[in-house]
């Protein structure tokens, strides 16, 4: 099913942006 | 290319509601119009960081403005001034280019898609704080859709940033 095929290629997208958010260095020095 | 050309500024606004009321703060936010007075931005600033938002910059909002115009850009204007102080001072950075909100439309008319870009500013802060794990793993959990329209907010802010 190419919508299902999509939904799942948006939640990898989602997925990937907000754990390298989470991963990014905060801008405190240490 | 600016990667808002393609998203509604009032979508973005809507999003950023419901992103809002995972705060739980006290004030009251379903609506634009109870966003208005910016006590609701000034209790979710708190919440990001107490230790630079705190009892003695939030009492200088006043929480009982009505209609009063004029009180809600007076509260709007501190507001926006402590996201500036708190990129600055606190995140280490600068955002340049980036159009800021018309607080007077805020205030005055409940513009949607100026506060929509008011509440850009502060989900900046969100994620970019000491407790950002906790904001964005909440991100993480809204429905599909606003996570989308959250995160090219995010984009468009960061292509702004500079240390």
């Amino acid at each position: 099913d190419p919508n299902m095929k999509g939904a799942a290629a948006n939640e990898g997208v989602l997925a990937n942006f907000f754990n390298s958010l989470l991963s990014k260095k905060t801008g405190t020095p240490g | 290319m600016n990667p808002l050309e393609s998203v509604d500024r009032v979508e973005l606004c809507e999003s950023l509601l419901t992103w809002i009321q995972t705060f739980g703060v006290e004030a009251p936010c379903k609506t634009v119009e109870d966003l208005t007075s910016g006590v609701v931005m000034a209790q979710v600033l708190q919440k990001i960081d107490p230790s630079y938002f705190d009892d003695n910059w939030i009492n200088r909002i006043k929480t009982e403005v009505g209609d009063n115009w004029r009180l809600k850009i007076s509260n709007l204007k501190k507001i926006l001034k402590g996201i500036l102080d708190y990129n600055h001072e606190v995140l280490g950075q600068q955002i340049n280019d980036f159009t800021l909100p018309d607080v007077n439309l805020i205030g005055e008319h409940s513009d949607a898609s100026e506060l929509g870009r008011m509440l850009q500013l502060i989900l900046g802060c969100a994620v970019n704080c000491e407790q950002k794990q906790e904001y964005i793993k909440t991100i993480m959990m809204m429905e599909e859709s606003v996570q989308h329209v959250v995160m090219t907010a995010i984009q468009e802010l960061m292509s702004k940033e500079t240390p």
